[in-house]
C-alpha cells in the first residue's frame, strides 16, 4: 500500500507531507488530506499534471475555463507563490491557509492588500482601483456613468487615504478595514472548517497511519 | 440620490473572489 501511494504522489510535483503542512497551517491532517483529493481534481481537469493551471483554476471557480476576471487572475497569481504559471499542492494548502477562520486576522489584512496592489509596489492607487472598479462593473453588467464612477472613486480615497498622498498604503489599509470590517468577510471560507465531510474520500487514500484529527 | 458605495464593497462583490465554489462539486 505505502508503496503505491508513495508512487502515486510522485506524480505531483510540489507534493508536501500532510504532517508537515499541517504543523505550518490551521489545517488538520486529515484536512490537508481532503484537499488533497480537492486538489486532485482541479488539477486533473484539463492537463493531469498534478499542478493547477490557470485554465484549471477558472474552471474550477467558474465552472467555465475561458471566463477571463481580473480578480481570479490576481488570486491565482497570489496562490502562485513561485511564480511558475501553476500552482503546486504545497502553496494550494498554504494559501488557502490564509482563508482559514482561524488564520490570523493580519495575513487576511495582508493578502488582501497584496490582491488590490495590482501593480505590486506597496500602494493601492487610484488608477488601480478605478481599474478593478470597472472589471466589477463589466463582470456584473452594472452601467454606472464616468462622472459616478470618479464620484465613489473620491469617496473611497477620502475613506482610505488618511494621510491625503493620493494612494492607499498598508497602515491606510489596515486602518480602514479595521473599520470596515465587511470588507474582509470575502477572506474567510467557512467551507474550510467542513473539507473532511466535503472530501470524505481522503480516509481511503491517506498514507498517514491512524488520523488523529 | 442614493448614497454612494465605496469602491472595495462593490470589488469584494466580484464572483472571481468568492473562492468558495471551489469547494462546490
Amino acid at each position: 500500500m505505502g508503496c503505491f501511494h508513495s508512487k502515486s504522489r510522485r506524480q505531483f510535483p510540489g507534493y508536501e507531507d500532510p504532517v508537515l503542512l499541517a504543523s505550518q497551517t490551521s489545517f488538520s491532517v486529515s484536512e490537508v488530506e481532503a484537499l488533497f483529493e480537492l486538489f486532485k481534481s482541479i488539477s486533473r481537469s484539463v492537463v493531469d499534471d498534478g499542478l493547477i493551471n490557470k485554465e484549471e483554476f477558472q474552471l474550477a471557480l467558474f465552472k467555465n475555463s475561458k471566463k477571463e476576471n481580473l480578480f481570479a487572475n490576481r488570486i491565482f497569481d497570489l496562490f502562485d507563490v513561485k511564480q511558475k504559471g501553476v500552482i503546486d499542492f504545497g502553496d494550494f494548502v498554504r494559501s488557502l491557509n490564509v482563508f482559514h477562520p482561524n488564520a490570523p486576522l493580519e495575513d487576511k489584512i495582508n493578502f488582501s492588500f497584496k490582491l488590490y496592489d495590482l501593480d505590486g509596489n506597496g500602494f493601492i492607487e487610484r488608477k488601480e482601483v478605478k481599474q478593478m472598479l470597472i472589471a466589477l462593473l463589466s463582470e456584473s453588467d452594472m452601467k454606472l456613468s464616468d462622472e459616478t464612477v470618479e464620484l465613489i472613486l473620491d469617496k473611497t480615497f477620502v475613506d482610505s487615504d488618511v494621510n491625503h498622498d493620493g494612494r492607499i498604503d498598508k497602515s491606510d489599509w489596515q486602518n480602514f478595514v479595521s473599520r470596515n470590517p465587511s470588507l474582509m468577510k470575502i477572506m474567510t471560507l467557512q467551507y474550510l472548517k467542513d473539507i473532511t465531510t466535503t472530501f470524505p474520500s481522503f480516509v481511503f487514500n491517506s498514507e498517514v497511519d491512524d488520523i488523529a484529527t | 440620490r442614493p448614497a454612494l458605495m465605496n469602491a472595495f464593497e462593490l470589488i469584494s462583490t466580484s464572483q472571481g473572489l468568492n473562492l468558495g465554489t471551489l469547494f462546490e462539486k
